[in-house]
């Protein structure tokens, strides 16, 4: 049911009266009880960040800062509440961090401020924020959305950790390549059975729900490049970090199976027309490691051309591959230690930190490019499915 | 309206201080 008394659309001016006590109830209804995936599925992406933006307008229109300050403070705080509580759910923690960012975004649309104001209609002009400057309060947002991004990271890392070595390093899926194991080596998932096993199909299916979920929620696509291009820095980081302790996985056709999976997931960019997130470019070492599994590795020519071609590796993991290379077939060679000083010797004057391991807790810094919304306020109704009210459009 | 009116610049606490200004105290007390 319309919450109000239909009125012809132009004579609403996109704001939302309400009463200082009902600021309680209303970040319980909007932001506490919210359940992203009941109600919240069927509402226009960023609707409750224009809600509680169209409340704000009200408060500044009646030019009363204590209400202004009041509704920042408990907007933050709950949006903060609820991640407390529910801050391992995915589907919640992006939903808020959408929301969190279209708030922002409309502060600053709204700002009167001429750089944000560009493609802005001369109506939403007119809706601009007349009494004041809540500069302050939009860096706080952005502190926030800090926030709620790296706890996005860490929540969609729990989920895909645990399928990562599985799915990019353990699991064949190119038939007769490494039929024959390494010697002495036994395979480690051999004895479980395949259900339980994560392959490279389940990182993918992983992979489409995330970016499903983001972009039901409206996230902004340059979060979304962002979100992606950590994801894939987090396959990489953690395949090769096994790869580097892990004997059995130095072999030609480990090399060849983790290539194989590599051009999956860049199909998979494609797929989404993520191409140039800078994702592809985080699995660099990864694919530098593969090749170096597959190169010839025993003249002075092959050592020139891996040296070249591995500038994504340190020295430290490069000798680390080609110390744990282990011949399968009858065709391949251990790596002579000649062979492997040889290398150290080329690369001696490489500056470069000695470490083995990629670190795996790495966030890249993120950011929220201004993404306005050609969305007219003045046109937005609120479901009743909302409970909300006792807020009245004016 | 005048399109370059003067706003007035509300101060903001950080996202710490906010935390202090609770305003679920009267459920979260015990």
């Amino acid at each position: 049911h319309p919450v109000n008394i239909p009125r012809r659309e132009k004579d609403f001016q996109g704001m939302l009266e309400y009463k200082k006590e009902d600021e309680l109830k209303l970040v319980k209804n909007l932001i506490l009880e919210l359940k992203p995936r009941g109600v919240a599925v069927n509402l226009i992406p960023g609707l409750p960040a224009y809600i509680l933006f169209m409340c704000l307008r009200h408060a500044d229109y009646v030019n009363d800062d204590q209400k202004v300050r009041s509704l920042l403070t408990s907007v933050i705080n709950s949006i903060k509440k609820i991640l407390k509580k529910r801050g391992d759910d995915f589907e919640t923690v992006s939903f808020w961090l959408s929301n969190t960012c279209r708030f922002l975004h409309c502060l600053k649309q709204y700002s009167g401020d001429d750089q944000f104001m560009k493609h802005n209609t001369p109506k939403q002009n007119d809706h601009c924020l007349s009494n004041f400057d809540l500069a302050e309060y939009r860096q706080v947002l952005s502190d926030l959305a800090i926030q709620i991004y790296q706890q996005l990271i860490k929540c969609m890392e729990n989920i895909l950790q645990p399928m990562i070595v599985s799915g990019m390093l353990e699991h064949e899926t190119i038939q007769g390549v490494s039929g024959v194991k390494p010697t002495g080596l036994r395979k480690r998932t051999s004895s479980i059975a395949d259900e339980g096993t994560y392959t490279l199909d389940s990182i993918i299916r992983q992979l489409n729900t995330f970016h499903s979920i983001m972009c039901q929620h409206g996230t902004d696509p340059e979060l979304i490049k962002q979100v992606v291009k950590q994801q894939f820095y987090i396959i990489g980081a953690v395949t090769l970090n096994n790869l580097l302790l892990r004997k059995d996985m130095c072999s030609w056709s480990k090399g060849m199976q983790i290539r194989y999976n590599v051009s999956q997931l860049e199909e998979w960019l494609r797929d989404k027309n993520l191409m140039t997130c800078g994702a592809k470019e985080t699995l660099e070492p990864l694919i530098q490691a593969a090749q170096l599994l597959q190169v010839k590795k025993k003249t002075d020519e092959d050592a020139e051309a891996i040296c070249s071609m591995c500038n994504a590796l340190s020295t430290a993991q490069i000798v680390k591959v080609l110390n744990l290379y282990t011949p399968v077939n009858a065709f391949e060679e251990r790596v002579s230690v000649l062979f492997i000083r040889t290398i150290q010797t080329r690369l001696r004057d490489r500056k470069e930190s000695p470490q083995l391991l990629m670190d795996t807790k790495l966030i890249y810094p993120v950011t929220f490019p201004f993404n306005p919304s050609s969305l007219a306020l003045e046109t937005i109704q609120i479901p009743g499915s909302l409970n909300l009210a006792f807020l009245t459009r004016v | 309206r005048p399109p370059s009116r003067i706003r007035v610049l509300l101060k903001a606490p950080t996202l710490e201080e906010m935390e202090e200004m609770n305003i679920f105290e009267d459920e979260e007390s015990p």
